[in-house]
């Protein structure tokens, strides 16, 4: 069964960031997500993420949102350009 | 369900497909099922219909690519993204994708053709990805062995093109809801400190640090375990979980299947006469199955059935009178399972202590 890890690891941050790029129409503006990752807006595209997938809505990238987000899927974006 | 945003839709209800190249990783004549058979499951609850071209423009185009194909939505390599298709409108639109760095399979082996194909034509019709994890229009790839639309598909369907002009409609699975008040469970075994509650195609795994109890695939999980498990106890002795469907059964260490299963429940010491199990728990080295109206001992150390069973349930434990769907051991607590309710079987007084909603375990 999936361990939880304690910290949200360099790899996971970057995987964060693309997939609400990818999926969650987050402009990418060069800066990581680990310094703004407490701000509007990955904070809000990534409550809108935990939302639809009835996830508990943390704004964090918690284990139970990493391991969602590792699963494959469709390329299609879950909210509109 | 989620129309795609401005509601595009085909005005022409007969449309045609076109598949341009193929993956290597099948014959022909598979790619060609999967993708016929894909477009029938909307065919079937729709007025749409698919007539293959094969050549020309077609309203869908289908393709195998990888990494960028000149789309501006480039595939990934291996994993992640496998596919992806365009809203319903001329040139690109409708046309699907499939990133050929993955391996396409017509079985339970990742990734199904068939299965990732009928979600990618949902794209092509109008429909947006559906928050029913039940639903085809999920974002997240599952393969339960078994590709069908669910009523959120065939609701999101018609409501862009109607119904479909049979004279019967058709209706879809749906998921089971964690407060529905007729919700029975097919199974539960508890899993290294966590309970597993199980239904068709579908788990809830309860977590006792976790405030939220996920839903989840069987196949998610085990993809090669059948859907509708009967029975299920963990061996804490032995770190396993043993489930059950028919005469089968299957041990499980965490994820990972044991070489040798599914075996003969014969194995236990069952007569013939049983060929399928209602509900199992593990005891204090000791293995109760529960069959109709009665139930077996086993003892787990000497591996084999104990002398003077089956006997009744209802004798031995009082207060539990009709057939049970499942049984879990929570302290020096039998929670037996029947129907919509619960009840609490206190080992040590040997007496019921406790009826409620089985609801009340999915936090509900």
């Amino acid at each position: 069964f999936p361990t939880v890890p304690s910290e949200t690891r360099e790899e996971d941050v970057e995987m964060v960031q693309k997939y609400l790029e990818n999926y969650y129409n987050l402009k990418s503006d060069g800066e990581q997500i680990e310094k703004q990752r407490h701000r509007s807006p990955v904070v809000e595209k990534l409550k809108q993420m935990q939302e639809f997938f009835g996830l508990k809505v943390t704004g964090k990238p918690d284990a139970e949102t990493l391991n969602v987000m590792k699963q494959p899927r469709c390329g299609v974006p879950d909210v509109a350009e | 369900f989620v129309l795609t945003e401005g509601n595009p839709r085909w005005e022409n209800t007969h449309l045609t497909y076109r598949i341009e190249n193929y993956t290597p990783d099948l014959p022909r004549a598979d790619v060609d099922q999967a993708i016929e058979k894909a477009f029938q499951l909307w065919s079937n609850v729709s007025p749409l219909t698919f007539t293959k071209v094969s050549e020309g423009q077609a309203d869908i185009m289908i393709s195998f690519v990888r990494g960028d194909h000149r789309d501006n939505s480039p595939f990934d390599g291996p994993g992640g993204n496998l596919a992806h298709a365009f809203q319903p409108g001329p040139r690109i639109g409708g046309d699907a994708h499939f990133d050929e760095d993955e391996t396409w399979t017509s079985n339970f082996r990742n990734y199904n053709l068939y299965r990732v194909a009928a979600h990618e034509f949902g794209h092509s019709l109008g429909l947006s990805h559906s928050t029913d994890i039940g639903a085809l229009m999920y974002p997240n790839y599952f393969f339960t062995g078994d590709v069908q639309l669910s009523q959120d598909d065939i609701n999101g369907i018609q409501a862009i093109y109607g119904p479909s002009n049979d004279p019967i409609q058709p209706t879809g699975s749906t998921a089971p809801t964690a407060c529905d008040p007729r919700l029975t469970f097919d199974a539960i075994v508890t899993l290294r400190g966590e309970t597993l509650f199980f239904k068709n195609e579908y788990f809830w795994r309860r977590h006792p640090q976790l405030p939220t109890v996920e839903l989840n695939f069987i196949s998610l999980f085990w993809p090669s375990l059948p859907n509708g498990i009967q029975a299920a106890y963990e061996d804490f002795d032995r770190d396993l979980i043993f489930l059950f469907k028919g005469n089968q059964y299957w041990a499980l260490n965490g994820y990972d299947i044991q070489q040798g299963y599914p075996k003969d429940i014969s194995n236990y010491g069952f007569p013939s006469s049983v060929q399928a199990i209602d509900a199992a728990v593990s005891y204090r080295s000791k293995t109760y199955f529960f069959v109709n109206d009665q139930f077996w001992r086993y003892d787990n150390q000497r591996r084999s059935m104990e002398a003077g069973y089956p006997q009744s349930i209802a004798s031995t434990f009082p207060g539990i009178g009709s057939r049970i769907d499942a049984v879990f051991q929570q302290d020096d607590f039998f929670l037996f399972f029947s129907g919509p309710v619960y009840y609490a079987f206190d080992l040590n007084t040997q007496r019921v202590t406790r009826v409620a909603r089985i609801n009340k375990w999915l936090n509900c």
